[in-house]
């Protein structure tokens, strides 16, 4: 997981 | 992508759905929050504001295109149906938007992880998001009805906040730069006001039962 990960979820 | 996101954002899909198809079908929306459902359109559309600049999965894309056209969708048709407005509870439904939206833009103003629009906007739709659900609960309160559909909405809404929070768990333990504040605690807030609404329901529902008993 890159810090980038976060804003992925809905 | 774990199970427990899967299984929240496949809970919370369904819950916006029913409600839309519910609606479209008996062609009513009593019991059903116009406030609410304003509000959560509100929160897709700040929220979603990088869909069309940060590509992220097609799965991510079609998701959040469901979600803006169906929260979309419903406050059209409460607004708009000529047989749905009809039955739309507005004397009840007079909790003032104004009152959550302000809070929460403040809040976001300060509170957040960058201070450009995006990032602001981000912060406000999940402050919102969180407080969202009060209306309903209001008209809930008032009226002292649950029927089906705002039960089975409510019971979707509250799977679909219980699996984002295992999500979370899961998250933090599995991916070491997985940190994130903001959705945590606005996310929290919101599942202790989900936890609210499901001791109503259940004590209503209760009391409907004791009221058909034979005597």
């Amino acid at each position: 997981g890159s810090p980038d990960s976060v804003k992925d979820e809905l | 992508m774990n199970i427990f996101r899967l299984a929240g954002d496949m809970t919370h899909l369904m819950s916006v759905l029913v409600l839309l198809l519910k609606i479209h079908t008996i062609k009513s929306c009593a019991g059903i929050s116009l406030k609410t459902q304003e509000l959560y359109a509100l929160v897709f559309a700040t929220r979603y504001l990088d869909i069309f600049t940060d590509f992220i999965s097609v799965y991510n894309t079609i998701m959040k295109l469901i979600f803006l056209g169906s929260s979309f969708s419903i406050v059209w048709y409460m607004r708009r149906h000529k047989l749905v407005r009809r039955s739309y509870d507005k004397e009840q439904d007079t909790f003032r938007h104004f009152f959550l939206v302000l809070p929460c833009l403040l809040l976001a103003l300060v509170m957040n992880e960058k201070f450009t629009f995006k990032e602001v906007m981000w912060a406000f739709s999940l402050y919102l998001e969180a407080v969202a659900i009060l209306p309903q609960l209001v008209l809930l309160q008032r009226t002292k009805n649950i029927d089906n559909l705002t039960g089975q909405y409510v019971f979707l809404l509250g799977a679909y906040r219980a699996f984002y929070i295992f999500n979370w768990i899961y998250r933090y333990f599995t991916e070491p730069h997985y940190v994130h504040w903001i959705t945590w605690i606005s996310g929290l807030v919101q599942t202790l006001l989900y936890a609210d609404f499901f001791y109503y329901y259940f004590n209503s529902w209760k009391n409907n039962v004791k009221l058909h008993l034979p005597a």
